[in-house]
Parts: structure tokens; C-alpha cells; sequence
């Protein structure tokens, strides 16, 4: 039979947010099972350090340059998206039979008369925020019950977020003390509905947690130390123990390869209510390893040797590896993912030799900032950001502005993952 | 430290093929905002944004 694929997909989420990853007081029972019965990444990569940039390479397997999802991230009221001649990972599996869902955070675009939405993208079916849940006002909104409102602002003078069901939005504003057991029931039934008619699935989860606003319904509100991140978190671990429990259930979980991992690094600005890098450098918004390094996860119930890997790794390579798993022909454009078999089924050191970091406003007058070859990263530029501001390193906050360095500054990410130590290469 | 040198070069040798490889698509991002294209559950309501309001219980 087909595998399926279950890919979960945090936002603005630390390497350091995690329980497995020693956060004292994150509590994520599920994903650290996954992370305990799966393989573990260390030394996995988002392409950006901001959202829709990152969101269109993991669907494409292409750099976000490649498909024009730059600079920045798209707003409700932006005229262009994800390009419909980009090939998505659903788009790769349906001509193999495959059911397709969405749910969560799109952020490729809305565009006029939804253009762009993920149900021109390749997913039958789709429940969701076409974008950031902070895109609309919602000081006057819930985020947790009974009734604590939402921290902030968000954006104001635009219409407030949409809850879209297909292409008809059902919410507005979405409901949010409600919305995760929305997610829930759409993955169950999803996955249930696959699995009765023998059809192979693939479900794509971007949760919006824990991007700013945190929110979270009445299981989850109040129950870490951690505070309003913590419930937020702890609600996305929820909904991925039922998608882990319904596998089961419906007895394909030992059919089906769940990956996880998030979009960019923790928005610092938030603070404590922020995520956070652990032992990374800055963090979204920058290019340094604390903005798009990511905690990354494959697992697969009796197919997968839990374990941990070092090899270098990229949402980029998620959708050869489907494609690969799935046996399904890869889009007849230049790639720039290599699958990621060798890694997953050996331990092996996997393909690819090298990560190039793009800012969030990549030009080809400045080109990629830095360059990661096995455990050497070399930064052509830096340059801090307002989405890491107050983090006391003063190379993360916006003060710091760009900076060319010749010869680049190198670091040994093995014995110096934190990049304190520039090596002397003069 | 000669093999630091050698491993720049390296680097620098990727990132130029890299580099020259690049093909940028035109930016979508770019292409700027139209308040008209928000989407609205009630599209042709009045006043916007204030009127996009439907289905909220809660």
C-alpha cells in the first residue's frame, strides 16, 4: 500500500521550545513520544527566517526566491501567492490517488476571488486561517476561556480574520477558544474517511500556534508553567496526540510517516511570551541558527529506527522524499531539495551538502548572507531584526544593521552551535 | 590556520554556483495590496472592515 504522510508544521517555534529539547516548563507529552520512537534532527533548516517564504519552499521543495514568495510575507490584501504553476507536495500525490487536507495556517496567499487558496494548490479539502492569525484586530477577541482577550492588538484597520471552510469562509472573526478542536475533528474525520475506503492520504497540519496571539480552548488554558506560549503549545501537542491516536485507531499508523518540524525561529520581540532558541543565536527574522534552525522529527511506527541524526537537513527536502516514498515523479523544474531516504532508513549522512541562508528580503544585488557546509557556516552578511529585538544579544536587535564581513565570519557549528566564536581565518 | 583558509574557499566556491544557478521569480510579494482583496464573508457589505462579520458564537 501507499504510505501516507501526516506533516505537522509549528509557527515561529524555538529550538529550544520543546520538553525533548530540556524547556523546563513546556509540556509536550506527544510530540516528545514522537521525538523518543522517531528520529530526531539536530541539524535541520527552514529556508527563511519568516513565514511565507519558509511555507512555499516545504510545499515546493524550491527556494522561496525560486517562486517569487519574497520579501517578507504576504497580507490579506495582497495581490499575488503561491504561484499556480508551482507543484505542491499534495500536488505530487493526488495523481497517485491520494486524499489531500489542509488545516491551519496557509499564508501562500488569498488573491482575488481566493486564487490562491490551498484548494487550487492541490488539497480536496481545507479548514483554516489563509493566513497569520494576527493579521486582523483582536483586542476585542478571546484567547483563552472564559474570556481573557487577546494579548495586544494585532493589525487593525483590516477585516478581522476569517475562518475558511474550502473556499467559504464560515467564521468572521474566527472563534479561537474553539478553534483547535475544530482541527481535531477535521483530522479525524480526515484521516478516519481515508482509511475506510482503503485511500492513501496525506494531511498537512501548519498549526498556528505559537505565533503571537497565543490562544488556546478550555483543555489546554492554564495547565503549563510556562503561561499563555506554554497552553498554546501544549493545545498544538493536543490536536498531534489525536492525529497519533486516530493513526492507531484506524490501524494505519503503522503505514504512515509523520514529520515535523516549524516555519522559522521564536519571534523574540514577544518575549516571554515568545518562543525560544535554547543555545541558538537570535532568532526569527535573522540568519543566524536561532531564526531558522529548526527542531525537526520523522517518525514511523516499526519503519523508522528512533534515533537521533546530525545530518544536515531542509524542509526543502521533504517533498522528494514524499514524492520518493510515495514513488511519484518529481515536478519537471529545478529542485532544490534532495530526498532524504538515506537519512531516514540508515542513519546514513543523507545528501545534502550544504544550506544557504536568505534573508527575509533576498536580493540578487546581496545573494544568499550565509552558507552552511557540513559543520562550517560561513556569514557573508548579518544584520539584526525587529522580530528578535530586545534579545540582550545586541547582533540580534534591529540596531544592528547590515554588515559585510570579508573575509566572512566562520563558525564551527559542531563544537560552537551558538556561533560565539568567529575563527580566525585572516 | 591554512585548512580554515581551504574550507572558506570552499564555501565560497558553492555559494557562487549556487549563486549563479539562482533564477529569481518575480516577486509576488511585490506585486503590493488591494484592500478589495480582503476577504469578506459578506463582500458586499457596508462599512468595511467593520461589516466582514458572520457565524461567530463565541
Amino acid at each position: 500500500a501507499l504510505p501516507n504522510f501526516v506533516l505537522l508544521f509549528a509557527d515561529d517555534l524555538g529550538f529550544g521550545d520543546l520538553g525533548f529539547a530540556g524547556h523546563p516548563t513546556s509540556l509536550t507529552p506527544n510530540l516528545d513520544r514522537l521525538a523518543a520512537h522517531g528520529l530526531r534532527f539536530t541539524d535541520f533548516y527552514a529556508t527563511s527566517p519568516v513565514c511565507s517564504p519558509s511555507r512555499a519552499s516545504l510545499l515546493t521543495g524550491r527556494y522561496q526566491t525560486r517562486s517569487g514568495i519574497y520579501p517578507g510575507v504576504l497580507y490579506p490584501g495582497s495581490k499575488g501567492g503561491l504561484p499556480l504553476n508551482e507543484t505542491t507536495i499534495a500536488e505530487v500525490l493526488k495523481p497517485l490517488g491520494y486524499a489531500t487536507a489542509m488545516m491551519g495556517k496557509w499564508h501562500l496567499g488569498y488573491g482575488a476571488n481566493g486564487t490562491y487558496l490551498p484548494t487550487r494548490q492541490g488539497f480536496d479539502h481545507y479548514l483554516g486561517i489563509p493566513y497569520s492569525h494576527d493579521m486582523g484586530p483582536c483586542h476585542n477577541l478571546t484567547c483563552f476561556p472564559p474570556d481573557v482577550k487577546c494579548y495586544g492588538s494585532c493589525d487593525v484597520g483590516t477585516v478581522t480574520v476569517p475562518l475558511m471552510n474550502g473556499e467559504t469562509i464560515t467564521q468572521q472573526p474566527v472563534d479561537f477558544v474553539n478553534l483547535e478542536d475544530s482541527y481535531s475533528t477535521f483530522a479525524t474525520e480526515f484521516i478516519r474517511s481515508s482509511a475506510q475506503k482503503s485511500q492513501p492520504f496525506f494531511l498537512y497540519y501548519p498549526s498556528h500556534h505559537t505565533h503571537y496571539p497565543q490562544f488556546a480552548g478550555w483543555k489546554s488554558v492554564g495547565r503549563t508553567l510556562r503561561g499563555p506560549f506554554g497552553d498554546a503549545l501544549l493545545e498544538f501537542d493536543s490536536t498531534v496526540g489525536n492525529i497519533l491516536h486516530t493513526l492507531k485507531e484506524t490501524g494505519v499508523l503503522n503505514n504512515t510517516l509523520v514529520f515535523f518540524t516549524a516555519d522559522n525561529g521564536p519571534e523574540l520581540m514577544r518575549m516571554s511570551r515568545g518562543g525560544n532558541a535554547g543555545l541558538l543565536k537570535c532568532g526569527k527574522g535573522t540568519t543566524y541558527e536561532g531564526g531558522m534552525r529548526e527542531p525537526a522529527i520523522a517518525y514511523w511506527s516499526g519503519v523508522i529506527k528512533p534515533g537521533v541524526t546530525h545530518s544536515l537537513s531542509s524542509t526543502l527536502d521533504i517533498l522528494p522524499t514524499f514524492a520518493r516514498l510515495a514513488g511519484a515523479p518529481l515536478p519537471d523544474v529545478q529542485l532544490d531539495g534532495v530526498d532524504m531516504i538515506d537519512i531516514l532508513f540508515n542513519h546514513g549522512a543523507g545528501q545534502r551538502k550544504a544550506m544557504f541562508y536568505y534573508p527575509v528580503d533576498p536580493s540578487e544585488k546581496y545573494g544568499v548572507f550565509a552558507v552552511r557546509m557540513g559543520k562550517y557556516k560561513a556569514h557573508y552578511y548579518t544584520r539584526g531584526s525587529t522580530h528578535s529585538d530586545p534579545n540582550p544579544d545586541k547582533d540580534c536587535q534591529i540596531i544592528s544593521l547590515l554588515k559585510y564581513h570579508d573575509p566572512p565570519l566562520l563558525y564551527d557549528l559542531e563544537s560552537d552551535p551558538s556561533e560565539h566564536y568567529s575563527l580566525s581565518v585572516k | 590556520h591554512p585548512e580554515l583558509v581551504s574550507v572558506l574557499q570552499n564555501i565560497s566556491q558553492l555559494k557562487d554556483e549556487f549563486e549563479s544557478s539562482m533564477q529569481f521569480g518575480e516577486s509576488e510579494i511585490g506585486k503590493g495590496t488591494d484592500r478589495n482583496l480582503e476577504p469578506c464573508c459578506n463582500p458586499q457589505c457596508s462599512p468595511k472592515p467593520e461589516c466582514c462579520h458572520c457565524g461567530t458564537t463565541h
